[in-house]
């Protein structure tokens, strides 16, 4: 089973 | 004041179809070097970031700092009203709430003008930081449009591995899987068919083919795209303009 990925689980809120 | 000239609207057009259709309300950054935008797409997997720097305009002025939030539906109805070979021109005041679309056709002595009246947009601006990427590729626009095209009719998946020699896409539906192969190639005599591979660690990722299929929109203002994958971050899709470009960071999909 995938799930899909977040992107600001990788980029920070300036 | 803000002037930002484009020899051809076509151009402004094009960039504007390459992310309308994966996020709506943007700011848009007016500086002196030129005008930046960020947005994420509403289930938050997507970002996109555009640069488009003062080489790109025909003439560029911007005084002050000035964040123009438009509703990108709304400006492609404006957009669609110049002709692809008019020239363009952006103005807005200082402290705007509008902004002033100038289509002029000098061989006719045509001129349209049009006004869209600006929104707050509160939004994040994310701060994209320089990734380690295991792979770069670099091949041409059209050919990973197909690709991603022809596999997104048999999943909503798409596999994208790539060893030393190998860039393999793979889809595996419920109809049935397909897969295409491609090797590293260079083209001599047309350098813009050529497929480029720096591969510092193999990768294996899968990605939401619905968001592929945004991507490959920005095709049109490029005939390559750059693609650097990594299974520490998202992957970074770019098209370069001729002073800029326009980046989607995808997250990847991941094994529960």
């Amino acid at each position: 089973q995938t799930k899909q990925g977040s992107i600001e689980s990788f980029f920070k809120r300036k | 004041m803000l002037e930002a000239k484009f020899a051809e609207a076509s151009l402004f057009k094009r960039i504007i179809d390459g992310f309308k259709d994966c996020v709506s309300l943007v700011n848009f950054q007016c500086k002196e070097d030129g005008i930046i935008a960020q947005a994420v797409d509403d289930s938050r997997v997507l970002l996109v970031s555009l640069e488009i720097g003062v080489e790109a305009f025909q003439e560029y002025r911007c005084d002050h700092p000035v964040t123009l939030g438009m509703d990108l539906g709304s400006l492609s109805k404006i957009l669609r009203c110049g002709n692809n070979s008019d020239t363009l021109t952006l103005i807005a005041d200082d402290k705007p709430d509008s902004i002033l679309l100038l289509f002029e056709d000098t061989q006719r002595e045509r001129i349209a003008e049009y006004s869209l009246k600006l929104m707050d947009i509160d939004a994040d601006f994310l701060k994209i930081e320089d990734l380690q990427y295991d792979t770069t590729l670099m091949m041409p626009s059209t050919e990973f449009s197909k690709v991603v095209k022809d596999l997104s009719q048999l999943t909503d998946s798409i596999n994208i591995m790539v060893t030393k020699e190998t860039i393999k896409f793979v889809a595996e539906g419920e109809i049935g899987t397909g897969s295409v192969i491609l090797k590293p190639v260079m083209d001599m005599e047309k350098p813009a068919e050529s497929i480029k591979l720096e591969m510092d660690q193999p990768v294996d990722l899968t990605f939401g083919a619905k968001y592929l299929l945004d991507i490959v929109k920005g095709s049109a203002l490029s005939d390559r795209i750059g693609i650097r994958l990594s299974s520490e971050a998202p992957a970074l899709f770019q098209f370069d303009l001729s002073s800029g470009f326009l980046q989607f960071f995808l997250a990847p999909k991941f094994n529960d």
